[in-house]
């Protein structure tokens, strides 16, 4: 967040910002493993009084007193019960009974949403800058559910129901689980209620990709959020004994390696275990390491572990290289020892050389930091992929925000490895996920929900996707680092973030709590399934016909059958599918005309919009369209992808398109 | 028998009328298939219902309980 609120727009455009009087207004509950107060991101400095509506608490703990709270961070509550009837007292020589984040990912999360300005923020001289949240000037409140063993349902429950409580504006949830149907997801069911209560809720998409359907958190009231990286970098490069060198990225900062070549070895030849290239704990033989730079493979054991591993068997340095599984991403870390990150392409390169060598050396140069790296954003190969495997009629991600080498707030309880051996205390830590996404956009909404208090959780979602980006200032599209190719609504949504934009969208595809009713309706969901979900006796009527295709969602995702002898929707032609979907647009802007305009990647998929212009003459009247897909026949597994664009020469209101064959 | 905790959700609207509080009638279902079970928490704005720690068996039992929506086994979440 020394570069996020400038990669945003945010630092060039604070004039067209809402006041600071109005974000003041504006609560972020933040989902996670607490907060550690004594941050300067969560300073006061400046801070009028705590908005009326609130009715929260600072709850008194292990370490925690109300005195931790001030007027930014305004609540912090914990949740043990169902941490505790499963795994047994909490360990307090290893947690704190209270709020008091002893991990660090709280503090880091809730930094990155709403953090105090904090000049000077650096970890170990790298990112230095300015470090803040998203939205400086709302209010904090936490709600601490995640444990050393894991975050409960039960917990996660009961901290959205007092945040309801509370009355939190926006809630942002930086964890998932597996997938299950929304009725028995406690992120999807407490989202539901919060939503109805007009609390956006912002949720990291997961860390599963780039394997397709790796998506969490898909529910259509839930703005799910994917990563992307940032125009900054930590390079560092590999020097190898027959002179070449090789770029990667590094946040090793202390002893420098001597200034010699040293002698090079590759992990898997280092070991007599199988696997001995992941460098797992205990694996490497000291004899064989010892005053070596030692290769290690990416995967299995997190990467900060195998830095510990090769230290503390006498390494002098590691270079940990991608597997097909990252690709060329590039994720920098802490580590204990000289270390450098590596692409798969990079890394395949290097261990060509010190398997061919019979002497290998090399070495580790750090560079610190650079900015302006392009192009910017990728989507990073971690984030999470769609299609939705619980309603594929809903496209997912939402959209993608900066998630990769995130610097923000951290624990002094730990170092920034989160190592038991890291002794090192640092009050602002660099590190990459989802998780790091989601408060970013947390942030976000909590600006718009201050620009305009009386858009409803769906608008201010549609804002932030239809105004969100998918192409560089040069005209190409975003890149998949997975891939090196252009990503797609599968991989980025509606596209990467635009705060400014979100600002004032023109139209906005707005939701009530109706409209997801019927939308369960559409799904065959049981009379009790909806109850158990939607806390209300809810009948799905027998003479209506509901779809899918008509939730008011801001992206459209169209699956035909890879089968071409039959037919989905209404209206068919030999060998085609059609399939229709009906929106309809709200004006939040100007009186004015907007005519649409379609692009698909495909000339075997007709998309057809009528009518093709809506005229609004008032605010937050409504006009509704009609979109038809028609398409061929294609291969199972075939995606096509394509956008509608609504414009009035000044606003676009842009929608992603996905069409699959399954 | 072990026990695992569960989500109890509840149809409010089934809640006898001889229950003043809601939360009596959450209680009473609970101690009708288990004595000792405990609410880990009564839930008010997410879902109406409560959490508790239950053998499988009195899972089952509790479920065919009236005024009983449903009863999902807890699920770990894990941070992004």
């Amino acid at each position: 967040t020394t570069r996020t609120p400038s990669f945003l727009g945010l630092d060039q455009n604070a004039a067209v910002l809402p006041e600071s009087d109005s974000v003041s207004e504006v609560i972020i509950g933040v989902l996670d493993t607490g907060v550690w107060p004594e941050s300067k991101s969560f300073d006061d400095t400046g801070f009028g009084p705590i908005p009326s509506s609130w009715k929260g608490e600072c709850e008194t703990g292990t370490k925690f007193t109300a005195s931790n709270c001030n007027k930014k961070l305004i609540g912090a509550r914990y949740f043990t019960r169902g941490y505790e009837a499963t795994l047994g007292p909490i360990d307090e020589s290893k947690e704190s009974r209270s709020a008091r984040d002893e991990d660090g990912h709280g503090t880091h999360t809730a930094s990155t949403a709403a953090g105090s300005v904090v000049p000077g923020a650096n970890l170990f001289g790298y990112a230095v800058g300015t470090a803040r949240g998203m939205a400086t000037r709302a209010r904090v409140a936490v709600y601490k559910v995640c444990w050393i063993g894991g975050c409960f349902s039960s917990d996660i429950l009961a901290a959205v129901d007092k945040a309801i409580d509370d009355n939190v504006n926006v809630l942002s949830l930086s964890l998932g689980g597996s997938m299950s149907d929304y009725y028995r997801d406690s992120v999807a069911i407490g989202a539901f209620a919060a939503m109805e209560k007009g609390i956006l809720v912002s949720c990291s998409a997961g860390n599963g990709g780039p394997s397709s359907y790796s998506l969490a958190n898909v529910a259509p009231w839930i703005t799910t959020v994917g990563a992307g990286t940032l125009d900054r970098d930590f390079p560092a490069y590999v020097s190898v004994g027959n002179g070449k060198n090789f770029s990667g990225v590094s946040l090793y900062r202390g002893n420098s390696l001597p200034a010699k070549m040293l002698p090079f070895v590759y992990a898997g030849n280092a070991s007599n275990v199988t696997g001995g290239n992941l460098c797992m704990t205990g694996t490497l033989i000291p004899e064989m390491v010892s005053g070596k730079i030692v290769l290690c493979d990416r995967g299995v054991n997190p990467r900060v572990q195998k830095g510990s591993v090769v230290k503390a068997a006498g390494g002098a340095g590691m270079i940990l290289t991608n597997t097909a599984a990252n690709g060329e991403e590039l994720v920098a870390d802490a580590h204990l020892l000289p270390a450098i990150g590596m692409g798969q392409i990079t890394g395949d390169a290097i261990k060509a050389y010190l398997l061919s060598d019979r002497n290998p050396t090399a070495t580790i140069i750090f560079e610190g930091t650079k900015l302006g790296i392009e192009p910017s954003p990728v989507v990073a190969a971690f984030s999470s992929r769609g299609p939705n495997s619980i309603t594929s009629e809903v496209l997912k991600p939402d959209m993608i925000a900066p998630g990769v080498n995130i610097l923000a707030g951290w624990t002094g309880a730990v170092g920034p490895t989160a190592l038991a051996e890291d002794d090192r205390r640092v009050e602002f830590n660099i590190i990459s996920g989802t998780s790091m996404s989601c408060p970013h956009v947390s942030g976000l909404a909590a600006l718009l929900k201050a620009a305009h208090p009386d858009w409803s959780p769906a608008a201010i979602r549609s804002a932030l996707m239809t105004t969100a980006y998918t192409a560089y200032k040069n005209g190409k599209m975003l890149q998949d680092v997975a891939t090196g190719k252009p990503s797609t609504p599968f991989d980025h949504g509606a596209g990467h973030v635009d705060p400014i934009s979100a600002l004032n969208p023109g139209l906005v595809y707005d939701l009530t709590v109706e409209d997801y009713l019927n939308f369960l309706c559409a799904l065959n969901y049981t009379t009790l399934q909806i109850n158990a979900l939607a806390k209300r006796n809810f009948s799905c009527d027998s003479r209506k016909t509901y779809s899918v295709n008509d939730l008011n969602y801001p992206s459209f995702a169209v699956s035909f059958p890879a089968d071409m002898g039959s037919t989905i929707g209404s209206g068919s032609s030999t060998g085609s599918s059609v399939v229709k979907h009906t929106r309809t647009l709200t004006n939040v802007g100007s009186p004015g005309m907007y005519k649409v305009s379609v692009s698909t990647m495909n000339s075997s998929v007709k998309i057809l919009v009528e009518p093709e212009t809506l005229s609004f003459s008032r605010a937050n009247e409504k006009k509704s369209y009609t979109v038809t897909f028609s398409a061929t026949s294609m291969p199972s597994n075939t995606n096509v992808f394509g956008r509608i664009e609504w414009s009035n020469g000044k606003n676009v209101v842009g929608s992603p398109v996905a069409i699959s064959w399954t | 028998a072990a026990k695992k905790t569960y989500i109890v959700h509840m149809a409010k609207s089934e809640m006898p009328a001889s229950f003043e509080d809601h939360t009596h009638w959450y209680d009473s279902s609970l101690k009708s298939v288990s004595e000792s079970a405990e609410m880990l928490y009564t839930y008010t704005n997410v879902i109406h219902g409560f959490s508790t720690r239950l053998t499988a068996a009195e899972a089952q039992k509790i479920e065919k309980q009236p005024g009983i929506l449903s009863v999902y086994e807890e699920v770990k979440y894990e941070l992004h």
